[in-house]
C-alpha cells in the first residue's frame, strides 16, 4: 500500500484528509506564521457541517460571529490579506442582517484553498519538515 | 455557556477527519 506521506504529495485535500498530514503541515505553516490560514479552512468547514445538523440558530449566529472577528475583522491577518474585499464585505453584510446561511463562508473557503494550493502546499513538499518525515 | 475561542475550536476540530 502507498505510505500516507506519499498520498500526501498528491493534493492539498489527499493532506488535509490525514491526520498526521495536518499535524504535519500545520507545524510547516506555524512556522512561517500562517497557521491561521489552515484553522479558517477548517472552521469554514466545521460551520457548513453545524448548519447542516438540526442545531441552535444562536450557536450559529455566535460562531460564524467568533470566525469573523478571529480570522477576518483585522485586515492586517494572514488570513484576512488573502481574501477580497468583496468577499469579506458579504459576509460582514450576511452577518449585520443575521442572515446566517450555511454557505456565507465558502468563497472566503475556496479564496484561502487557492492561496494554500498556490503557495504554502507546494512549498510544504519541498520543506525540511516533509523532507525529513518522509 | 462557551467561550468564541472554545465554540471556535470545537468547530474546526469536528471538520478533521477522525483517526484511521
Amino acid at each position: 500500500p502507498t505510505p500516507p506521506y506519499l498520498k500526501w504529495a498528491e493534493s492539498l485535500h489527499s493532506l488535509l484528509d490525514d491526520q498526521d498530514g495536518i499535524h504535519l503541515f500545520r507545524k510547516f505553516l506555524k512556522q512561517e506564521d500562517c497557521a491561521d490560514m489552515l484553522d479558517f479552512w477548517f472552521a469554514c468547514s466545521g460551520f457548513r457541517k453545524l448548519d447542516a445538523s438540526e442545531g441552535n440558530e444562536e450557536k450559529k449566529v455566535k460562531l460564524a460571529k467568533a470566525i469573523y472577528k478571529k480570522y477576518i475583522q483585522d485586515n492586517n491577518g494572514i488570513v484576512s490579506r488573502q481574501i477580497k474585499p468583496a468577499t469579506k464585505s458579504f459576509i460582514r453584510d450576511c452577518l449585520m442582517r443575521l442572515h446566517i446561511d450555511p454557505a456565507m463562508f465558502d468563497q472566503a473557503q475556496t479564496e484561502i484553498q487557492s492561496r494554500m494550493e498556490e503557495n504554502t502546499y507546494p512549498l510544504f513538499l519541498k520543506s525540511d519538515i516533509y523532507l525529513e518525515y518522509t | 455557556i462557551d467561550s468564541e475561542d472554545d465554540l471556535l475550536q470545537e468547530c474546526i476540530s469536528s471538520a478533521m477527519p477522525k483517526k484511521k
